[in-house]
């Protein structure tokens, strides 16, 4: 792997850090504002009323507005930009929902078990209407599974880039461009893990959050295969064009 | 394909 000296890595971290900060979509302070507060059973019913389609759109919408501040988190990264465009096409693709995912620990109460949601903080019961309550709950399940790593946002955001930048994606037409990135990322996260006194296990305990997102990513593709099999018109005329480019 | 994507990447960074 190439070397780098420890202020490298402590540059790369500060760097990679500065960006996620400025492409987080939420400050906490933000968060703290709303006092967490989550929705009345009136609200959840609600929710839990809307037709199928609509539920799906209204996320739909949610996970590209959250889409495009990782692109430009993907945009900052250091050689991201350097790549060929197919290259930085293939790797958004692949992994801008598995960023989101992980940044969605940070809007994570998991006292309650909910998520900071269209304004307020959601049970997984707000998302009956989507039809998918397995995915939701594993979803969930990651979200919690991610809060209690404890992450600060200097390993978030390191985390974040090194998912971003890995280099078996297929598709890839500079697969080595990427993995000398992926590996220097890979430094920079050893490197805050160490630097915040991080106990021995936690690189691996990362590492194994990779199949997760994968999986989930996965589930996310086939759900919404089976939607659009249902209602291609909705999914063809209501969904955001570039959750259709990402995901369709 | 991928017009939109396309165009954020070419957008200077907001």
């Amino acid at each position: 792997s190439p070397s780098v000296s420890t202020a490298e890595l402590d540059h790369l971290v500060q760097t990679i850090s500065k960006s996620h900060l400025e492409t987080c979509q939420y400050l906490t302070e933000e968060l703290q504002q709303t006092s967490w507060q989550s929705f009345l059973q009136a609200e959840v019913e609600s929710y839990q009323s809307k037709p199928r389609e609509l539920m799906w759109q209204l996320c739909a919408v949610k996970i590209t507005e959250a889409v495009q501040y990782v692109v430009e988190f993907a945009k900052r990264i250091d050689g991201f930009m350097e790549l060929c465009q197919n290259d930085q096409i293939v790797l958004l693709k692949a992994g801008s929902l598995e960023v989101i995912l992980v940044r969605m620990c940070r809007l994570f109460d998991s006292q309650n078990n909910s998520v900071y949601f269209d304004g307020k903080f959601a049970g997984p019961d707000v998302f009956r209407a989507l039809g998918c309550d397995d995915l939701i709950t594993s979803v969930f399940d990651f979200a919690n599974s991610m809060c209690s790593l404890r992450l600060s946002e200097d390993e978030l955001a390191v985390f974040s880039a090194f998912l971003l930048l890995s280099a078996d994606r297929s598709w890839l037409q500079e697969k080595l461009k990427v993995e000398k990135l992926q590996q220097k990322t890979q430094l920079a996260l050893q490197h805050v893990l160490q630097k915040n006194r991080r106990e021995d296990g936690a690189l691996n305990k990362l590492r194994s959050k990779v199949s997760a997102l994968r999986s989930l990513c996965t589930r996310h593709t086939e759900t919404l295969s089976a939607f659009r099999a249902v209602h291609p018109d909705v999914v063809r005329t209501h969904f955001p064009p570039l959750y259709k480019e990402l995901f369709g | 394909k991928h017009k939109i994507l396309h165009q954020l990447l070419q957008n200077s960074t907001s």
